[in-house]
């Protein structure tokens, strides 16, 4: 009847809560996606700064978030990734987990030491903090 | 089987109290020493030695490596890329003093000799040195009324030999520099890099040296040198600086310590004996001295 046709018309397409631009964001940008967050330390916390005088802080940095299935570009990936990408979304393989977020780059550190003999020492390391993140 | 260790590597590390010193988290689960797999930073907190007792440095030693630290690495601890030192490690060591000096000597002025000793343990096999200077710093920036000429001489010494083998004569060489004090210096530098080299080199980390200063009679005439001499800070027993390229993997290699990877270190000449520059110029003599060496 035309009442019946009114009332329909009345109902709102989408739920009144539904946000159409965070419904499209899905698409554009996966959440939380493969990137490098910071994790400032400092000696102290580790009660270490009895014998490391300096840096003060140190921000090794660490790599978090999913990896998206175009990892190629995004990352540098190697086909490898991809291929296992499909492997896991295609479940053709339970034991096959999802291409891990990792450290791609890093780059030194400078630290002060007392050494236990009471002899003080500048040392530089290599990778101690992670600069770049890439899915593998 | 792997599962099973995983469980019980879990396990034990749950029964650790919760508020253990975070480096004893890192110590071997198993009771097998595995530090060859850590670089010697995390060697040491491996091996717990992190909250061991340790002697403290002297204050101006450790005042002085402050400095260079800032020199080296920015604030978060990032080396610096315009440096122009060929080295990834500094060693700073104090001596163990054998012998007290006595009082200036009024007729020749000399200031009578010290003993040192220095025990260099900690420098590693895959350490190889680039430079090593025996370092005189002031607690504060030290003026004289003119410059100062002094003679030092230094005599390395074999370490004692133990009762039992003949004493043999004192193995020794004499390295005299002479050199001039300025106004306004905080440390002086004495480069002793080719006495060290062979030492270093053959593994030897007990060095015995004994030191002493001959300044210019004529210097002394005037009353104001005389007092300036007689405080004269060089009367502070110095630090050894080691500077040293670390060969090992986790150790940092900038472009220019690539060049002097597995080669024998080739140390700054000698002829410039003492070299009491700020950091700062050393460090842009160093720059021409790679560029012309390029």
């Amino acid at each position: 009847s035309q009442k019946a046709v009114n009332r329909e018309l009345k109902k709102p397409l989408v739920p009144a809560s539904f946000n159409l631009s965070e419904y499209f964001k899905q698409f554009l940008f996966p959440q939380n996606e493969c990137e490098l967050h910071d994790f400032r330390l400092s000696f102290s916390q580790l009660k270490w700064d009895n014998w490391i005088v300096a840096p003060h802080r140190y921000n090794p940095r660490y790599c978090k978030g999913d990896c998206p299935r175009a990892v190629g570009h995004r990352y540098g990936s190697p086909v490898h990734t991809m291929v296992q990408n499909i492997i896991y979304e295609k479940k053709l393989d339970s034991a096959v987990p999802r291409p891990s977020c990792v450290p791609a780059k890093y780059s030194p550190l400078s630290v002060l030491t007392i050494e236990p003999d009471g002899s003080i020492a500048y040392k530089e390391y290599e990778d101690m903090i992670a600069t770049k993140c890439t899915c593998r | 089987f792997q599962a099973a260790r995983g469980e019980s590597q879990i396990a034990a590390l749950a029964e650790l109290d919760s508020d253990a010193e975070p480096w004893s988290l890192l110590q071997p689960l198993y009771g097998k020493d595995r530090t060859g797999l850590f670089p010697p930073l995390f060697k040491v907190l491996y091996n717990g030695q992190g909250g061991s007792p340790r002697l403290q440095p002297d204050s101006r030693a450790l005042h002085y490596m402050k400095r260079l630290y800032k020199a080296y690495a920015t604030k978060e601890g990032i080396p610096k890329t315009n440096r122009s030192h060929l080295c990834n490690t500094v060693r700073l060591f104090t001596p163990y003093v054998k012998h007290k000096q006595t009082p200036m000597d009024q007729v020749t002025g000399t200031i009578v000799s010290v003993d040192l000793l220095f025990n260099l343990d900690r420098v590693t096999a895959v350490e190889h040195l680039v430079k090593s200077v025996l370092l005189y710093t002031f607690n504060n920036s030290v003026s004289f009324p003119s410059a100062v000429k002094c003679i030092y001489n230094l005599v390395m010494k074999k370490p004692e030999s133990s009762s039992k083998t003949p004493p043999r004569a004192p193995h020794s060489f004499t390295f005299n520099s002479q050199f001039e004090f300025r106004r306004k210096y905080r440390w002086v530098e004495v480069d002793v890099t080719t006495l060290l080299q062979p030492l270093v080199a053959s593994d030897k980390r007990n060095i015995h040296m004994s030191v002493n200063f001959t300044c210019m009679k004529d210097q002394l005439q005037h009353p104001s040198a005389q007092d300036g001499l007689s405080d004269l800070p060089l009367l502070v027993p110095p630090s050894l600086l080691l500077y040293l390229n670390d060969t090992s993997a986790q150790a940092y290699h900038s472009r220019y310590s690539l060049h002097y990877k597995g080669r024998p270190s080739q140390a700054p000449d000698q002829k410039k004996g003492l070299s009491a520059y700020p950091l700062g110029e050393e460090a842009a003599e160093g720059v021409r001295s790679s560029r012309h060496r390029r």
